[in-house]
């Protein structure tokens, strides 16, 4: 289970780090 | 923080406490800054922590408000070409210095005059969004932050700054 949460925590930060690259136009 | 719109801040967010705060105050007269007081708060909560659940949901709703922000302020230079942005914020943040600095000058010391100084190191800080600080910027900072809390310090123990 602790990998199943990493690799949700992790695409959390992607789902994040992307909507920030959007917001500042870096897509 | 609630009166913000967001979540509780989470305890390993409190770094970034100070420039929400900021950004709740300059909402109505200021939105441009207040927008990148917010993108600073972002980046610098997602370097901090983006992975544990309170972290996250904070995070998630600071974005929220960032895209809501984007969308209303959509038609403004500043929000549009982030090189306006930049030039935007500093140009506040320099206001903000100098209206403090004259009040030094002219042996005026007010909460109103501490609280300019501190702002203007804040908004220096948020100017990092967009790249390397500048060796004046920096100084400023420094300086800022020094005298804010020097004047603060002189206020409290009823001494008259030098």
């Amino acid at each position: 289970t602790g990998s199943v949460g990493t690799s949700v925590a992790s695409t959390e930060q992607d789902e994040l780090s992307q909507r920030l690259a959007r917001l500042r136009d870096q897509v | 923080m609630a009166a913000s719109g967001l979540p509780p801040l989470p305890p390993q967010f409190k770094a970034v406490q100070h420039i929400l705060r900021s950004a709740q105050e300059l909402d109505k007269r200021e939105p441009v800054v207040a927008y990148y007081c917010r993108l600073y708060a972002m980046q610098t909560g997602m370097k901090i922590d983006s992975k544990t659940p309170e972290c996250r949901k904070f995070l998630c709703k600071l974005m929220d408000q960032l895209e809501a922000m984007k969308k209303q302020l959509g038609d403004n230079e500043a929000i549009t070409q982030e090189i306006v942005g930049c030039a935007h914020v500093e140009n506040y943040a320099l206001k903000m210095f100098l209206y403090a600095d004259n009040e030094d000058r002219a042996g005026r010391f007010h909460k109103n005059m501490i609280k300019s100084f501190y702002t203007a190191s804040l908004l220096i800080d948020v100017l990092t969004v967009f790249g390397e600080l500048t060796d004046e910027n920096v100084q400023h900072r420094k300086y800022a932050r020094w005298k804010a809390a020097y004047i603060h310090n002189c206020l409290k123990n009823g001494e008259t700054p030098q």
